[in-house]
């Protein structure tokens, strides 16, 4: 079952028992999960539990690669999703993408469509 | 570390900044100061690496240098650009009369400059800033007899 | 000392730099 990373996030996030739920505090950083998408369809959905006033996330997928220590989308290995006006981001650039954004009580889909290389 | 750092707090030696011979400004003493004394923390903004380095390239566009940054450990750095103490004034000796140090007091870790020998008045303070080695070279202007030519 | 950095702020003790959530953004339409 795909799981939240012990090791393949940044280490000051706080990753909860179940490995279903990850909490930061201070300034964006990133968790990726145990399993990788290499070719094909893949999809899967997070249901925001809880945003306390002032907390914002970035959800998306990110290579291997792509920098820990900020948020989802801030270099050229992610692509993400903000709950804030809901813009996508990749390589840290902000364009639109949906009106308005997400939050609490929200289910959100990823899907990723990767061809199938020879 | 921690009484003797507020000693530090109380006993904030008497510095000054004036004209240097190094390089434009500098800090220097205003009153002797003994061996292993500590001089001043360098006080600013502790900032994660990875704000430390889109800030370093954004001062660099603006011309600012990125030579106020100052690496505490692999978690936190000082940022003394735009908000700071005297400590940013001190200029790079590749032969100083003091050194800088990371000291751990309540939990929170400082950067305290301390003497490495006695230190008269009007001396300026000086320090080896430690810099990490880059292509883009800084010349070092401290004059002194073993200098090394650059500060990176 | 103040007068060559008219923008700088004196502080006594580091302070812990609050990121905005923005932070890391080249833009943000």
């Amino acid at each position: 079952s795909v799981l939240v990373a012990m090791h393949d996030r940044a280490p000051q996030l706080k990753v909860c028992e179940d490995r279903l739920t990850v909490t930061g505090e201070r300034g964006y950083c990133m968790a990726r999960a145990t399993h990788g998408a290499h070719y094909g369809s893949w999809f899967y959905e997070i249901k925001i539990t809880d945003m306390p006033d002032g907390s914002h996330v970035r959800l998306g997928w990110s290579q291997e690669l792509g920098n820990l220590q900020g948020p989802c989308g801030y270099d050229k290995f992610s692509y993400a999703w903000r709950s804030r006006k809901g813009t996508r981001f990749h390589e840290s650039i902000g364009k639109h993408f949906t009106d308005g954004g997400y939050g609490q009580g929200d289910v959100i889909g990823m899907l990723i469509v990767l061809p199938k290389d020879d | 570390d921690l009484v003797k750092f507020n000693q530090l707090q109380f006993r904030k030696k008497q510095l000054k900044f004036a004209r240097s011979r190094i390089h434009d400004w500098g800090l220097f003493a205003l009153e002797p100061i003994a061996a292993d004394e500590m001089v001043i923390e360098y006080v600013g903004q502790m900032i994660r690496p990875v704000v430390a380095d889109l800030r370093e390239k954004k001062y660099n566009e603006m011309g600012i240098g990125s030579s106020y940054l100052f690496r505490v450990d692999f978690e936190t750095i000082i940022d003394a650009t735009k908000c700071g103490n005297l400590a940013r004034f001190i200029n790079h000796s590749c032969n100083p009369n003091c050194y800088a140090k990371v000291i751990t007091v309540e939990g929170q870790k400082k950067i305290v400059i301390y003497s490495k020998q006695p230190i008269d008045i009007d001396e300026e303070i000086t320090y080896d800033y430690k810099f990490p080695i880059e292509d883009e070279k800084i010349a070092c202007l401290c004059g002194a007899p073993q200098c090394r030519g650059y500060l990176n | 000392w103040s007068a060559f950095a008219p923008d700088f702020k004196e502080l006594d003790e580091n302070v812990e730099y609050e990121e905005r959530e923005s932070e890391f953004d080249v833009q943000d339409d």
